[in-house]
């Protein structure tokens, strides 16, 4: 089965 | 006091249309080097980033930074209203408006259109997106078949796996009637009209939401080219580039993983 993860793991606040 | 005019008003139309059906409203960040945008989609997927830079304008002035909140639908509802070879100037008073106003004129002005959009307080959250990422694979292909290979997959199913070794792109699609792939190679000549060119580092294989993939070719008419960036695990970057450096419009897509 295949997660989909979250853009906001990738990207830390600016 | 900020003031920016267009030539034509298709540029931010297209630019719109790329955008609307992903995010609802966001700020409109303006600088002395252009406008700008930033948002993620509310089941936080994919990220959407837009910049239209000041040399897109005939006329661009911004005294100082100001951030604009606008409902997305909204604004397309005024723009609408131009047609695609008005001019369109924007002006909004810097110091906390709480409306932007959008004049509208025709290429011989003599038909003058004035409209208001109410502008909104949008607490959303800024993430640093690095300006130089080092991708495995890079792959540019013409907006058009970036259009076809998406358009078709994900009528199959949701699951689009995209693999990339030399010289070749992998597309494949697994859905409940059944599957399919397409294979796109590097172009062999340097002239060919519709090039495919293909730069890899590593291989690549990764696996994403075909109707997000879908979604994004409402950012065909910005560009004849597409570039799609992958790193492993990573998300995927796609950037399609309004001509003469005008700006761009990316989006930044989450991966799906096994577990």
């Amino acid at each position: 089965k295949r997660h989909q993860m979250l853009i906001s793991r990738f990207f830390a606040p600016a | 006091m900020f003031e920016a005019k267009l030539t034509e008003s298709t540029t931010i139309k297209r630019v719109l249309d790329a955008i609307k059906d992903l995010i609802q409203q966001a700020n409109f960040d303006c600088s002395a080097d252009g406008l700008s945008l930033q948002a993620m989609d509310t089941p936080h997927v994919c990220l959407t980033t837009m910049t239209l830079r000041s040399q897109a304008f005939e006329v661009y002035r911004c005294d100082r930074p100001l951030s604009m909140g606008i409902n997305l639908s909204s604004i397309s509802k005024i723009l609408k209203c131009a047609a695609s070879k008005d001019s369109v100037k924007i002006v909004a008073d810097d110091e906390g408006a709480d409306c932007a106003e959008f004049i509208f004129e025709n290429e011989s002005a003599d038909r003058i259109a004035h409209f208001e959009l109410k502008l909104m307080d949008i607490d959303s959250e800024h993430l640093s997106i690095p300006e130089d990422s080092d991708y495995q694979a890079i792959i540019s292909m013409p907006s058009a078949e970036y259009r076809r290979i998406f358009s078709d997959l994900s009528i199959i199913g949701d699951t689009i796996t995209i693999e990339i070794n030399k010289n070749t792109a992998c597309f494949s699609v697994e859905g409940d009637i059944g599957n399919g792939s397409l294979n796109l190679a590097q172009t062999d000549s340097a002239d060919e009209k519709n090039p495919v060119t293909i730069n890899v580092k590593e291989p690549v294989k990764m696996t994403f939401p075909g109707k997000y993939l879908n979604t994004f070719t409402k950012a065909v008419p910005i560009s004849e080219f597409v570039t799609l960036c992958l790193t492993d695990g990573n998300p995927l970057a796609i950037e399609f580039s309004l001509p003469d450096e005008a700006g761009f419009v990316r989006y930044f897509l989450a991966p799906k993983i096994d577990q």
